[in-house]
């Protein structure tokens, strides 16, 4: 464990944190793709049935374990307790376009041919792509509530903080690399550029979250 | 180099 990926992790869990909140506060998930969110519990089911056979660490457990819970948490909200506020209309992006192409490249890069490991694949290329609903609906409506864009920002700061702790561990653990993670990894970071640019020039010298017409 | 992937991130 680094200074990097801790705080990537606290990074994730903060955008958590940051998207309940956004929810119970306004009582509404307006601005927030279900389809996104359908992906993520998808990603962290397949990543971390592990859960069962292998055992990292405490924090480990306890934050897969969270991921798990809150990612289904804020599924069940947006499905029941809010579903007035969500709104299907908008949220079209094809995820079948997405799911295809992760199970072809999982069932080609795998770092060995057994259901877990291709799982593992198929949940670290998910996740890179998990977002993409989620900008699309943003591109669409053109603009977002100032803390659906704290949500996203966080989320985007936690995959761009995985790369130092890559690079940190190349170097301090003699050359060790994991090339699905670290690609995929560097395709996800990248879909958050476009984020990041009206992020950081409009809501952070506080104003609204809007995309040229 | 590590073959099996960084298994210990989440």
């Amino acid at each position: 464990m680094n200074l990097f990926r801790l705080l990537g992790d606290l990074s994730h869990l903060a955008s958590i944190f940051i998207l309940l909140h956004k929810i119970q506060t306004t009582r509404s998930c307006r601005g927030i793709s279900f389809k996104t969110q359908a992906l993520y519990v998808t990603v962290f089911v397949a990543r971390y049935l592990d859960l069962f056979y292998r055992y990292v660490s405490l924090y480990n457990s306890v934050m897969k374990l969270f991921f798990i819970a809150s990612s289904v948490y804020i599924l069940y909200l947006m499905k029941y307790k809010y579903r007035p506020t969500n709104d299907p209309s908008i949220d079209t992006f094809r995820i079948e376009y997405l799911l295809g192409p992760c199970v072809l490249l999982s069932l080609i890069f795998n770092y060995k041919f057994s259901v877990t490991e291709v799982l593992w694949s198929f949940s670290i290329f998910l996740e890179s792509v998990a977002i993409l609903p989620q900008l699309f609906m943003l591109q669409r409506t053109g603009e977002a509530e100032t803390i659906t864009t704290h949500y996203l920002a966080a989320l985007g700061v936690y995959r761009a903080l995985y790369i130092p702790n890559w690079i940190y561990r190349y170097i301090t653990e003699d050359g060790v690399v994991d090339p699905i993670a670290v690609t995929a990894g560097l395709v996800q970071t990248g879909l958050y550029i476009d984020f990041f640019y009206v992020y950081f020039t409009k809501v952070l010298q506080g104003q609204k979250f809007e995309l040229p017409a | 180099g590590n073959g099996n992937g960084k298994k210990d991130e989440l």
